[in-house]
């Protein structure tokens, strides 16, 4: 589904070089459940940008789904991302300006959807997070937390075949996590793609595979068949 | 140290009335190191922005080292802030437009401390946080977990008396976090007084006192003397 060869990605500042990923080869199959760990600043939100789509590479080439993407022109992308992939950022980027409802609904509007058909299916992504009641108010006038929770509804509702989250529970308490963790696993059963950046070492002991960064450098991968998970 | 009396912060969204506290006393002793859980939502940020004299209550009096806050001007507060309180926000609120370096002086420029002086704590600072070779660079350029260990030496860098850090490990692994939490732990032990939200059970356990939040009200209070930890 998703290929990385030899990917790397270079920023520089000054006069100083940073790899925030350092020759990364990987394959991700359709239908895995996969969590992405390492530690602070080893670039597992550079990955998951280049995987989502949202960054493009210094080198190396992705094949997303059969598409070449690191060719694909930036309207290419943004179809691709809205048809394919469902991101949540680490810190959310929810529009201030539009209310939780407005936020939810922003993806669909892209991709054309009625406005009837949008607001009914907003509401159900929001019922799956227990954010229903707060549909008319502001992002900022919510909790760190329940935030979250609106970025996690927002890129579920456009039914995307690849989800991509950046630490989804990373502002959760353990309880309020299990319940978003269910709906991932939930998600997975039904044969979509999921992939979350996590700190929670319970949270990574769950998902049947983990690739494990660090310096830029995917480390580790435990995969079901050798592991015997 | 600090006294909350029947405080409640009341929020109106159209004609709903959200009670964040609720009717809400407690007491936070000079030299302790406490820990604030509880559900998404429950009000942790809102009671630490209210003991941190960022805002205000809607009900209900504070007296912080003596002076009731709730009678201050905000040119008051600031002051007191200013030379007493080191706060971590749960979203780091760094400037976007300053380099690292500056970011963490900020407190200083405040408080009147020269240049060279500045310069040399806001290093010894970042030096605490292992990121003093990230100084020259902005927030921007930093990872989640970079920008709030830069949060948490700005809120340091004044030797404060009074340490409130909202979620300060939510963004960092296990092993950053418990470095982190070492430094917290140091602090205290020089009597100053540290109060952290948390959802890591982990951290909650290694602090003598905890305070359970649920629905804006006070649920639970762990006393070192009754627990008998
Ligand atoms: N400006 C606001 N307007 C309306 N409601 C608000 C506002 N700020 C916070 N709230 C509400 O007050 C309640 C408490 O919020 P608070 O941010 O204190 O929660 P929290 O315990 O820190 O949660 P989290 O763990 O998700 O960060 C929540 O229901 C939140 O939606
Ligand atoms: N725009 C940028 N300019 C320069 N360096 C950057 C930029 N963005 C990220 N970096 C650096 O690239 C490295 C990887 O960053 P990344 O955000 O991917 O880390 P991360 O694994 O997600 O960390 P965290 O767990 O703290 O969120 C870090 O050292 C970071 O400082
Ligand atoms: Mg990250
Ligand atoms: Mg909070």
């Amino acid at each position: 589904l998703v290929e990385l060869r030899n990917v790397s990605k270079i920023y520089h500042v000054g006069d100083e070089e940073i790899r925030a990923l350092d020759n990364v080869t990987l394959d991700i199959h359709g239908g895995e459940f996969i969590s992405i760990i390492g530690p602070s600043g080893s670039g597992k939100s550079t990955l998951m940008h280049i995987l989502g789509c949202l960054d493009s590479p210094t080198h190396g080439t992705i094949e997303l789904d059969g598409t070449m993407i690191h060719h694909a022109t930036p309207v290419q992308l943004a179809g691709i991302r809205n048809r394919k992939i469902g991101f949540v950022f680490q810190f959310f980027n929810l529009l201030p300006k539009l209310n939780v409802l407005q936020n939810v609904e922003l993806p669909m509007v892209y991709s054309g959807v009625s406005a009837k058909e949008r607001r009914l299916r907003a509401l159900e992504a929001l019922k799956m997070v227990t954010l229903e009641n707060r549909a008319k108010h502001r992002p900022l006038q919510l909790s760190g937390g329940q935030q979250q929770r609106v970025a996690i509804a927002r890129a579920l509702v456009n039914n995307p075949k690849i989800v991509f989250a950046d630490e989804p529970t990373g502002n959760l308490d353990s309880h309020t996590g299990e319940a978003i963790l269910d709906l991932f696993r939930k998600l997975s059963e039904e044969g979509r793609t999921i992939a979350l950046v996590t700190h929670d070492p319970e949270i990574a002991a769950v998902t049947p595979r983990r690739i494990e960064i660090r310096d830029g450098k995917v480390a580790l991968q435990v995969d079901p068949k050798l592991a015997g998970l």
